[in-house]
């Protein structure tokens, strides 16, 4: 599976 | 980190404090949308549940935990204090915020990267945030209010969505793979209601400059 995306933005 | 989503950033924040500012010292809220005001405090509480769960950096924590405060600080000024409470125009504001939530929810569970807990409601606050602007939107065409809610506060909000969009196209093009459809689309219907918004301020302000020029 995809890696959990990191939600770097705010 | 580039310079347009730093920039982007500042001005959202910029424009919280503009707000929070001209409450303070105006007394008065008047033409400010409570209930844009508390989406917007849902979208951040919504959102930065990751606090707990992950750290990307000290800025990333600091700015999450100051959208969060701020927005809740605007809320308590426009329900609690003694003053400015009285300002606040109640029978204007009455956008049905459930039209905006419910959709957003369904949408969150449908539309997403992974189906869990934090990630809807991270999707949910994307997908609430395009939209949060609009009983604000309402509430100035009925109002025509522009003395209140100040040109500073309209510009810096416009410019923090135009920025973000400028930093996409930066990471886009600066980023191998990096792609993020679901707030991409969102943030473009988001900077085009702010546009929608920016004609309607823009409209009221001449309108309010005409009707005040000497006869």
């Amino acid at each position: 599976a995809e890696p959990l995306k990191q939600h770097d933005e705010l | 980190m580039n310079i347009f989503r730093f920039a982007g950033d500042m001005t959202h924040l910029c424009s919280i404090v503009v707000l929070l500012l001209k409450i303070e010292a105006t007394k008065s809220c008047a033409g400010v949308s409570l209930r844009t005001q508390e989406l917007y405090a849902v979208v951040f509480v919504s959102r930065y549940l990751d606090l707990f769960f992950t750290f990307i950096s000290v800025y990333n924590t600091v700015m999450k935990v100051f959208f969060i405060t701020s927005s809740f600080c605007i809320i308590w000024y426009m329900r609690h204090h003694r003053i400015v409470s009285q300002t606040y125009d109640r029978e204007q504001d009455t956008f049905r915020v459930a039209f905006l939530v419910v959709p957003c929810i369904f949408l969150a569970l449908l539309v997403n990267h992974e189906f869990s807990m934090v990630e809807v409601l991270w999707t949910f606050s994307i997908y609430l945030e395009s939209v949060a602007i609009l009983p604000q939107l309402i509430l100035l065409q009925r109002t025509f209010n522009v003395d209140t809610l100040t040109s500073n506060y309209v510009f810096l909000l416009g410019a923090y969505r135009a920025l973000y969009i400028l930093n996409w196209l930066y990471r886009y093009f600066t980023e191998p793979g990096y792609s993020q459809w679901i707030v991409w689309s969102s943030g473009t219907l988001q900077t085009a209601i702010y546009c929608d918004f920016f004609y309607y301020y823009v409209v009221s302000w001449r309108k309010n400059e005409r009707l005040s020029l000497p006869s």
